[in-house]
């Protein structure tokens, strides 16, 4: 099973262009695994990215460096997935 | 019977299946369940038939989870096709929909994506095919239909999440739809729903010309997001895919449209993104009530407005 520990959900507000292009690239970077939710659309409008905890660092640094506002919408993508998960498990149980 | 299960919750592939043979089971002379292919991993495509008789009538095609991870909408799709068969004889528009046509229901359109997503990553959008000569695993299935199909908004690479395939209806789960949808012959509306971002779109995707029955497809959207809103009060922007979002190649509303298919559209259902794919189950009905006013006022324009 695939684990997203301390893996973070990143809504990008790109404010032109020339971002937008550079949000695309970033999202070609295969070695970072980057995963758009919401792909980069137009200036204005926001964008999300999950990004793996390891690739966390650099993915901000990029972000800062070239002027693009984000802010976290997920802090750790593992915690919901586990709440998901409990939800679940406690609806089956339930008798109905 | 349907009434033990719970559609205020997520559930399995398995259970959905199961499910589904209690709704025909409660409803003999409404719902049928046709299969109407296999997927890559030979899992069973399963289409919801709503249809009071008469052979070939006009239909309305509704499709859920072609993108996997988008869990919000298999549950909303369980909840709309029972809320379809209960309404019969209840509601004067449901009733008069299914007087006069059929109504077609995937709820699961990407079955093999749906099973991984609760075995082994629940962020699995693509099918779950085998790319040769690359490592990477699966198609987009959103990319993969014949219509500018290889074009701008979807990658050439397997390894990207918007992979559009070796060629078009490559997958399965999509040449399934496609086969079924050519032989009918008679589809009139087409849906197909997908989550996130609260969004009615209609085509194009693959080029900013506008389809010629632009004007009638935008006081559509604009209807149905109006009933939609009119419940929770929940925001909904609409318009054509490539100006409301991106540029996208080779999707599904745009093949259906390019078929004839006139009212094709295609849902973003919640959220606007405080929890993405991961939406809580309690937001379940809500979605499904909310979104079911929206397909109301489509499914009814199309009984009123042949062509």
């Amino acid at each position: 099973e695939q684990l997203f520990v301390g893996d973070q959900v990143l809504r990008i507000m790109a404010s032109n262009e020339e971002q937008i292009a550079l949000l695309r690239a970033l999202g070609e970077q295969t070695e970072l695994q980057v995963d758009f939710w919401r792909h980069p659309a137009s200036p204005g409008h926001p964008s999300d990215l999950r990004v793996p905890f390891p690739s966390l660092q650099a993915v901000k640094t990029l972000l800062e460096s070239n002027g693009i506002s984000y802010s976290i919408m997920i802090q750790d993508l593992q915690k919901l997935l586990d709440e998901e998960k409990k939800a679940m498990a406690k609806s089956r149980r339930t008798e109905r | 019977s349907t009434s033990t299960f719970d559609f205020a919750s997520y559930h399995t592939i398995d259970e959905i299946y199961d499910w589904m043979d209690t709704l025909v089971a409660d409803h003999p002379g409404l719902v049928s369940k046709l299969q109407i292919g296999q997927s890559y991993e030979n899992r069973s495509l399963y289409v919801l038939k709503l249809s009071t008789g008469g052979s070939n009538r006009s239909a309305i095609w509704l499709d859920t989870g072609i993108h996997s991870r988008e869990w919000i909408t298999q549950a909303t799709g369980a909840w709309t096709a029972n809320k379809i068969a209960e309404e019969y004889g209840q509601d004067p528009s449901v009733t008069a929909i299914l007087d006069n046509m059929d109504i077609f229901l995937e709820i699961i359109a990407n079955p093999d994506g749906f099973a991984y997503t609760h075995s082994s990553n629940r962020m699995w959008r693509k099918t779950r095919s085998i790319n040769a000569g690359s490592h990477c695993i699966g198609v987009d299935p959103n990319r993969n239909w014949e219509a500018g199909f290889g074009g701008a908004g979807a990658s050439r690479s397997p390894c990207s999440e918007t992979y559009h395939g070796p060629y078009a209806n490559s997958e399965p789960e999509v040449r399934a739809i496609v086969d079924f949808v050519t032989n009918h012959g008679n589809i009139k509306a087409f849906i197909s729903i997908h989550s996130y971002s609260q969004l009615l779109l209609y085509p194009y995707g693959y080029t900013n010309t506008p389809v010629p029955d632009h004007e009638e497809l935008h006081e559509i959207a604009e209807r149905a997001v109006t009933a939609l809103s009119s419940l929770y009060g929940t925001s909904y922007e609409y318009g054509s895919i490539y100006t409301t979002i991106y540029q996208a190649s080779g999707t599904t509303v745009d093949w259906t449209y390019d078929q004839g298919i006139k009212y094709s559209f295609t849902f973003e259902l919640r959220d606007t993104g405080r929890y993405g794919f991961l939406l809580p189950a309690s937001q379940i009905i809500p979605t499904a009530q909310e979104t079911w006013l929206a397909l109301k006022v489509i499914m009814q324009y199309t009984l009123d407005h042949p062509y």
